[in-house]
């Protein structure tokens, strides 16, 4: 089955 | 102070008509080189990202950097006042407390002032590096709509691809398959509201989205005739929509992967 995954694991907070 | 005025009010409607949906609250930061807003919705999956340079304000006044905090769906249904060939005049003080939003109408015979509390919103800002990606899909804006909203019918994912031929959007679910394949394209006779299909491939692209978030982007195509899908294998995609010649507004997506 496929997880949506969250936008913030890929980006650091800058 | 801030003050900015935009004579093409109607693009200030068509982007809050764009993320009110995905996002409640954000801050529009201002500076002297323009307006930005960074914002996840709730869930964190997407991001949703404006610029709006300085240079396409009639008038633009920002003594010191300042973010204006606001309700996006108040501030959208204020917005939706704007006539279509009214000015926009956007204005607040320095701690950004209280927002004030002028409309004139093209001849200066009407107008409207709307008053609007700034909110204190903590919002984490991400950073976003600059990426080259392996495939970037240009096409009709309103053609992206439409296939997000046709394949929503079968399912609640789509898979983008991408090879040298061309771009498929495919989905199931429980009533069956769906696949629609676009070739590249060109313009029709280079008219600007008849855009073809490009795509610029470094790398073939298979991944898979949320069509429910892709949705809500298609929310911004009144903005543009075309729309731009950035893709590489691994990361979040964007979706990127020009806001006149004075910037853009692009949704970041992250992906659905293999458990």
């Amino acid at each position: 089955a496929k997880v949506q995954t969250k936008i913030d694991a890929f980006y650091l907070g800058a | 102070m801030f003050e900015a005025r935009l004579p093409q009010g109607d693009l200030l409607k068509k982007i809050l008509e764009a993320v009110k949906d995905l996002v409640t609250d954000a801050n529009f930061d201002c500076s002297s080189t323009g307006i930005s807003l960074q914002a996840m919705d709730s869930s964190h999956v997407s991001l949703v990202s404006l610029l709006m340079r300085a240079d396409g304000f009639d008038h633009f006044r920002c003594d010191r950097n300042i973010s204006i905090g606001l309700n996006l769906l108040a501030m959208s249904k204020v917005v939706r006042c704007v006539g279509n060939n009214d000015a926009v005049t956007m204005k607040a003080d320095d701690n950004g407390d209280l927002v004030t939003l002028m409309f004139e109408s093209q001849d200066g015979s009407k107008v409207s002032d709307w008053q609007l509390r700034g909110l204190d919103i903590d919002s984490e800002r991400l950073g976003i590096p600059s990426t080259d990606y392996s495939s970037v899909v240009t096409m009709p804006s309103a053609e992206f709509a439409r296939i997000c909203r046709d394949l929503s019918v079968i399912g609640d994912t789509v898979v983008i691809t991408t090879t040298k031929e061309g771009v498929t959007f495919a989905s199931k679910g429980e009533l069956g398959t769906g696949k629609i394949a676009l070739r590249q394209s060109a313009a029709i006779d280079d008219d600007a509201d008849s855009p073809g299909v490009s795509i610029e491939l470094q790398e073939p692209v298979s991944q898979s989205f949320a069509l429910r978030y892709l949705s809500f982007f298609t929310k911004a195509t009144p903005l543009a005739p075309t729309v731009t899908i950035s893709m590489s294998n691994g990361v979040p995609l964007v979706v990127e929509y020009p806001v006149g010649d004075m910037g853009h507004i692009r949704f970041y997506l992250a992906p659905k992967v293999e458990d």
